[in-house]
């Protein structure tokens, strides 16, 4: 274990809300765009070297995410940690795979507020799927609630080119619902008519959460 | 890095000075990804009169700031003047990697001083 940070150092990571110093960077992991953009468009200081970016005088909302237009004060991505679950019978109609996904969110508070869950898949079809676009439906399911009943997200999905999204927030994840610790989730995308399967290659999740210890009441203006 | 105080131990009228906080400096740069460090500043400075009184485009001065720096320029006693503290503050955004290998992006309120006002 690296030796525990020197006592102001400590007292600085905690105001941050921060239990300890992070290990730091991932060999295997680079900054996803949005969180690049994210960063650049909420950093003032970022945003005073790049005045085209922000207009003059805005000063962001504190406690929202401007162009996710949800509040929160912390955003995540989270890698997705993929399972192949069950390939059906060739002949039979679910003939295409479906796919467990993890999501390790124990470095969420339970003081913290969800405000925004986007999943974010990447396919790579299997043939022609890349190459044409054709018709699939996207299911999404808690893992716990597999077999509950249809999916509680439904949607359809017109090409394998572009990344498919999807809100969790309101569908598999119930609105008032706390974060779990980790989120499983059953995937499934079903070509509508006899089309090829897709492959699942990269899955993300872009959660947005209010940390409300770090948000001050608006100081009033004086009158 | 801090801008040293110019004249004297508290450098002139109540102001913002420079301090530009280096994650380098504190050890933090391996996992923080964004940005290097950032200007926090700091206050200092007397808040004897005139400077106690609002100046020009400045924060809004305090009466009882005011009435104390009067009171001590009357008759200096042990109620001394008043504290040249953080009057308007700005926030910061962080881009760092979590232990759970997330990128994480976090929003801290007040942490640059932009203006210093006598309290």
């Amino acid at each position: 274990r690296r030796p525990a940070a020197p006592r102001p150092a400590a007292s600085l990571l905690q105001a941050l809300g921060l239990h300890d110093s992070p290990r730091g960077a991932p060999k295997s992991r680079s900054v996803p765009p949005i969180m690049w953009r994210l960063f650049r468009r909420r950093d003032p200081q970022e945003a005073r070297l790049s005045p085209r970016r922000t207009p003059p005088g805005a000063t962001p909302r504190p406690c929202h995410v401007e162009e996710l237009g949800v509040a929160g004060n912390i955003v995540r991505h989270v890698p997705g940690r993929g399972v192949r679950a069950r390939t059906a019978e060739p002949s039979a109609p679910e003939r295409c795979p479906t796919w467990t996904l993890l999501f390790d969110l124990s470095s969420v508070e339970p003081a913290e507020l969800p405000s925004r869950a986007r999943l974010e898949l990447r396919f790579a079809g299997e043939g022609a799927a890349a190459e044409t676009d054709g018709s699939w439906e996207l299911s999404v399911a808690q893992a716990g609630d597999v077999g509950a009943g249809p999916a509680p997200l439904r949607q359809a999905v017109a090409s394998l080119r572009a990344p498919v999204r999807a809100e969790l927030l309101g569908a598999a994840w119930a609105h008032n619902a706390s974060v779990p610790r980790s989120l499983r989730l059953v995937l499934a995308l079903r070509p509508r008519a006899a089309g090829p399967c897709g492959h699942l290659a990269e899955a993300s999740l872009l959660l947005v959460t209010l940390d409300p210890r770090l948000c001050h009441p608006l100081a009033r203006p004086r009158r | 890095e801090a801008q040293p105080s110019v004249g004297g131990s508290h450098g002139g009228s109540c102001r913002a000075r420079r301090l530009y906080v280096s994650f380098r400096e504190v050890g933090w740069h391996h996992w923080v990804i964004a940005p290097r460090g950032f200007l926090a500043n700091y206050c200092q400075g007397q808040c004897s009169l005139p400077a106690t009184l609002p100046g020009p485009g400045g924060p809004p001065a305090l009466n009882h700031a005011v009435l104390r720096a009067l009171m001590h320029s009357a008759a200096p006693g042990p109620a001394g003047l008043p504290c040249c503290v953080p009057a308007r503050l700005s926030p910061i955004s962080v881009l760092f990697f979590d232990n759970s290998d997330n990128v994480v992006l976090r929003h801290y309120e007040d942490m640059v001083v932009d203006e210093c006002g006598c309290r």
